[in-house]
């Protein structure tokens, strides 16, 4: 599936035989928990019967993470899959965010603010509608936040580079 | 019914970020 991600994500659609032996591999799955987030839209596509959430969707339902999000944390969404799956996730993550009394990069129509995932496009040098730095700097405007919390791995160097605070993955919430 | 895990290039890069999600995931 690694190869598969990658093809997709420079704009090429795999082969149906693929496809074919990755459906296969998955007989006997139920759930595909995947943490890059353009791979939402099409695993649904693909296996319609199957159900498909993000990392960060996942770890918020472990009591043991959902109780150490702090009111003072900024939590940092994964944008491409909340989008994929925009109804169901704004209830999802509006209730994440009531209980815990954190704040999260989402606009005031309640988009999520992409932040990191644009970046290894333009590591290989692809242009990007974009700017990672810029995205980070606007969620950090005139917020007050003791700590970060990301999602996508992606954007934890960036933020790391940007943010005063410190900035953790959703899996180190302790 | 049986998850599974599509950790993606960023995570497996960071070691010690995988090995964490794993053991939480396997809870």
């Amino acid at each position: 599936i690694s190869d598969i991600a990658a093809d997709i994500e420079a704009g090429v659609r795999p082969e149906p035989k693929q496809l074919e032996k990755l459906a296969s591999a998955m007989s006997g799955v139920t759930e595909f928990v995947v943490a890059e987030g353009f791979l939402h839209r099409y695993l649904r596509a693909w296996f319609p019967e199957k159900k498909v959430i993000g990392l960060g969707e996942a770890l918020l339902r472990l009591p043991e993470i959902a109780k150490a999000l702090k009111p003072g944390d900024l939590y940092v969404i994964e944008a491409r899959g909340y989008h994929s799956d925009y109804k169901r996730l704004v209830k999802f993550y509006d209730s994440v965010r009531l209980q815990a009394g954190c704040t999260m990069s989402t606009s005031l129509q309640r988009a999520a603010i992409p932040v990191g995932a644009t970046e290894p496009q333009k590591q290989r040098g692809c242009s990007s509608r974009v700017d990672s730095s810029e995205q980070v700097r606007w969620i950090l405007d005139r917020r007050k936040v003791d700590r970060v919390v990301v999602e996508s791995v992606e954007d934890m160097g960036i933020f790391k580079n940007l943010s005063p605070v410190n900035v953790i993955h959703v899996s180190e919430l302790r | 019914g049986s998850k599974v895990f599509l950790p993606g290039m960023a995570v497996r890069k960071n070691e010690q970020i995988f090995q964490g999600i794993t053991r939480l995931l396997e809870q």
